[in-house]
């Protein structure tokens, strides 16, 4: 996956993600393509959550996902959820679960949670820094003010690093694939500079949601897993998502 | 330094989406927290059936190419069923509502809905 966090001159935040997903899970010859990732594609759906007929949140969503990987909650903060890889992965959370020791979050359970029930994003952004996981990950968070947007990474157990958007010392976008950012992405999975070179091409004065689109859709950023692309805005809550492909040449990660 | 042999220029005129890299919109859904967890995604679930199941037929046949065993499958899918009943509230009552109205066995649903801790390594 990639996470997008950035802000515009006047202040205004924008958040955006491409979902990858499927890697070794069947390779459909025939379309060159990812078996499960094209078969995501259909169940992709934007969900609004309403309570007494009114929108709580909104999301991106895979039917039959019950929590949430991309999500917007209106005038308060946006979120996304990337995959952190780590020997102290997910599936030793899972094994805790089952032996009976459950006092951790199952992570796109928390996600929903946060979106559901935090009210600011400082709410938001606590929850998230201190909860107890069963699986490590990148929290990708946007705000409604200047310098609210952040990526926490986290292990199971302890949040590693909280990385925020400082527009006064020239930081005024985050990217977050799926390494961690004090550490060189994998030398064949490096989407994190092509981002940032386009991102700084296309300068602060001009960024918006349809110019994060274009950077989302730039090859490696799009790829042969890309299953599809959200953009987010916090302010008047709203979320779009298109399905993608990513035809020959393309990278198959 | 290498160049990446799949890299390009930035794009620059992709919005509003179109062309080869744009295979279309996503339905929009509402669900409805007021309603008992079971039946919030009944709707949903109901309409997306069909692709539903094709997924989830195409991981249990990666699942079953490593898994010969009938017995081992069987006992697995009980596993992962039991697991959804100690899923916290209301996402187990919600998962259970999902598999009822896909008409899918409820151990592929929790599988589905624990992808992530599972890939995570």
């Amino acid at each position: 996956c990639t996470s997008i966090v950035a802000e515009d001159t006047t202040g205004k935040l924008y958040h955006a993600r491409n979902l990858d997903f499927g890697l070794f899970l069947g390779w459909d010859i025939k379309n060159s393509s990812w078996t499960v990732t094209k078969e995501l594609k259909p169940l992709m759906v934007s969900v609004d959550f309403q309570r007494n007929n009114k929108t709580v949140f909104k999301s991106s969503n895979l039917a039959g996902y019950v929590g949430m990987i991309s999500g917007v909650k209106p005038g308060a903060f946006s979120l996304t959820l990337n995959e952190r890889f780590s020997v102290d992965g997910g599936y030793i959370g899972l094994f805790e679960w089952i032996v009976g020791q459950r006092d951790g979050w199952w992570m796109s359970f928390l996600t929903r949670n946060v979106l559901e029930n935090c009210t600011s994003y400082e709410d938001a952004k606590d929850r998230l820094v201190n909860s107890k996981l069963l699986a490590p990950a990148y929290f990708i968070l946007g705000g409604m003010k200047s310098g609210e947007g952040c990526i926490i990474t986290r292990s199971r157990s302890a949040t590693l690093d909280i990385w925020p958007l400082d527009t006064k010392k020239g930081i005024w976008y985050l990217v977050e694939t799926n390494y961690d950012r004090w550490k060189d992405p994998f030398v064949l999975d490096n989407r994190r500079d092509p981002a940032m070179k386009c991102l700084n091409q296309t300068m602060q004065e001009n960024i918006s949601l349809p110019t994060i689109y274009n950077v989302l859709s730039t090859k490696p950023v799009l790829n042969k897993l890309t299953v599809s692309t959200t953009l987010l805005e916090v302010s008047d809550g709203h979320i779009e998502t298109y399905l993608r492909d990513c035809p020959d040449p393309c990278s198959p990660w | 330094s290498a160049k990446d042999p799949f890299s390009e220029e930035c794009k620059i005129h992709e919005y509003p989406p179109s062309g080869p890299t744009y295979k279309g919109n996503v339905p929009k859904y509402i669900i409805n927290l007021d309603l008992p967890p079971s039946e919030r995604w009944v709707k949903l679930v109901t309409d997306k059936k069909a692709e539903l199941k094709i997924m989830i037929f195409s991981l249990k046949g990666m699942l079953k190419a490593l898994i010969h065993n009938k017995k081992y499958m069987a006992a697995l899918e009980n596993k992962l069923a039991w697991l959804g009943t100690t899923l916290p509230y209301p996402f187990d009552e919600e998962i259970k509502g999902i598999a009822s109205a896909a008409d899918i066995p409820l151990g592929d649903i929790v599988v589905f809905n624990i992808f992530y801790e599972i890939f995570t390594v």
